[in-house]
């Protein structure tokens, strides 16, 4: 199968709706400035697959909504009155038998997750489920390499070596 | 369970020798470097570690912190997709894993990647390296609207210059 | 102690705006980005820690840790060059600063060096980018004899090509 | 003042006698291809100015001194019969008033270091000494950045900054 696109709504530095198409392709690269928001597109893919925010560069799930800029006069850092209070991505995948998954998980206003499959609400282990059925193995992410972490998986101790070969087997 | 885990262990052992010399070799060394997994506890695997060993071709065997950063890099790659074939998922999604990849190592990557997406093995790159993202079949552009203070995107199919090159 | 510690603290925070100021500005941002040092115990500043905030332009304050891996770089070369123009060392040596930097923000690094090097100040970099290499005055290219198995060097002046340009 | 070449013996990948001019220069880039040995230039320079052997990618200073490649036919790791067992790194300096400064340290038999100032052998104490007088302090160290290390200077905790102004006030 593959990953049609990714649709964001207030995720990190992606304001409102916004879709990101990967395109009829196999080996699609994304490209742009520092600080533009590639990175942040990944984590897109990590938060919808259902990754914990530790690992996305955030103490919490309320710190990957979208925060607007801090206006002139502003003396404090709280929420602006305007800023968003829910956020959610959605991933777009065509399995082996082109049949249309819609993966879809919402941080609510109360800072917990949500999750649906083609708009109809399930358990986190249903999801999880799910996903697994597509050969998705979260626990052992290793189809996820974040920046900076590359080296890191070759000299990685031998025993995480191992719990890595476990999870996958 | 100590079944399942010795035949992931014994086809990615194998895997690994074949990945990391097709990244590795190149004219002056047809025949690449040398990788392997070595058990630590042979009669408990699952307890114990699994030690990793790669070798860059003409070089002697160190430890992993010897090798350069890109020569680690290299050997990263290799493990990740030699683990990856043993229960493939069917996209990877990668970070500029190549930052500190010299042109020659870029192209290898590069080739790598071409020569193994296809349908059910999709790759999303994230690349500042032209030699690299210049590859792909499709570019996503990441751009930031400075009015709207959002990130927005565009995506380019490349597909349709491939003839003209 | 105390005295020397603000001295030194006093000449390093108001240079960090300065350096962050020049390494972030660019026509689109004639202003540039903000950066300054906050000392977490005012009265005991020896005690305390002191934090370092750096937002690229209009960008909201966030923790550092929220910044992108090419952001960050920024933001550490300008607090390294500010710490530096207190007791300057006569050079510095950056191995691979550049490995998170799009070709702008490489350009800037360039600029920065260009005009700060001179007698008293030498800059060592080891670099994989030719846009930032093309900059220096003197090229020494290390390269691996595989018949003696060893490193060598070979140094080339580039000054002596600066006219033709 | 300004560093003008690093004579190398046997220090890491440099075998034998390797001269590094750093040429008639104020901003020099040392380039060359993967594995090629660049950091391990800038390691020679940090050794040769009194760094850490851990600081070095090193346990210890032996594993400092250069080792020839394995042979076919051998079974084991243990030190070749022609791998040296002592290295030397020097430094040619040209301070302010046009004086040369040659500082050298070599790595002995035993792996411990011996220290030279223009020939002659002083203690590591008069040796440091020497480089303060340049304003170069090692105990700082803020003037070498290391691979992959960059990122992490805008990242320290709090109190590392203190210590580090603390170091050069
Ligand atoms: N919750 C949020 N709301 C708004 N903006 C955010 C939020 N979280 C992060 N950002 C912004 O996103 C930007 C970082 O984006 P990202 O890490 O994706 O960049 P990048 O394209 O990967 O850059 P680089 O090439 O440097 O790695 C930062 O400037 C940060 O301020
Ligand atoms: N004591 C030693 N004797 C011989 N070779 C060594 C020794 N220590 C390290 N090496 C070799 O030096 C090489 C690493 O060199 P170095 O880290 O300087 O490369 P580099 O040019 O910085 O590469 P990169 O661009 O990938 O960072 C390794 O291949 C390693 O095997
Ligand atoms: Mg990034
Ligand atoms: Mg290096």
């Amino acid at each position: 199968g593959k990953l049609e696109r990714l649709e964001l709504c207030n995720f990190k530095s992606y304001k409102g709706h916004q879709t990101i198409h990967l395109g009829d392709s196999y080996f699609t690269s994304i490209i742009g400035p520092n600080g533009s928001g590639k990175s942040n597109s990944m984590d897109a893919i990590s938060f919808v697959l259902g990754i914990k925010s530790k690992d996305l560069r955030s103490a919490h799930l309320s710190e990957l909504i979208y925060r607007g800029r801090k206006l002139l006069g502003d003396a404090d850092e709280s929420t602006q009155r305007d800023d968003p209070t829910t956020a959610w991505v959605m991933a777009v995948y065509t399995d082996d038998d082109g049949v249309e998954h819609r993966w879809k998980r919402t941080i609510t206003a109360s800072g917990s997750s949500e999750y649906r499959i083609n708009e109809k609400p399930v358990t986190a282990a249903a999801y999880n489920k799910a996903l697994e059925h597509q050969n998705i193995l979260i626990k052992a992410r290793n189809f996820l390499v974040f920046q900076g972490d590359v080296e890191a998986i070759a000299s990685q101790s031998p025993l995480d070596l191992t719990r890595l070969i476990e999870q996958i087997s | 369970r100590f079944e399942l885990f010795n035949k992931a262990f014994a086809h990615i052992s194998e895997e690994i020798s074949v990945v990391y010399k097709d990244l590795t070799k190149s004219e002056a060394f047809p025949l690449g470097g040398t990788a392997y997994l070595d058990l630590e506890d042979p009669n408990e695997p699952v307890n114990g570690g699994i030690k990793y060993h790669a070798m860059p071709p003409l070089k002697r065997f160190r430890d992993m912190e010897h090798l350069s950063g890109g020569e680690k890099t290299m050997a990263a790659l290799a493990l990740l997709f030699a683990v990856h074939s043993y229960q493939p998922s069917p996209f990877f999604v990668l970070d500029e894993v190549d930052a500190a990849l010299d042109n020659t190592n870029v192209k290898k990557i590069s080739n790598y990647i071409r020569s193994h997406s296809g349908p059910g093995f999709q790759f999303i790159v994230i690349s500042l390296k032209a030699k690299l993202f210049q590859q792909s079949d499709a570019l996503v552009g990441i751009y930031r609207d400075q009015v709207e203070c959002s990130s927005k995107s565009l995506t380019l199919d490349l597909k349709q210059y491939v003839d003209q090159q």
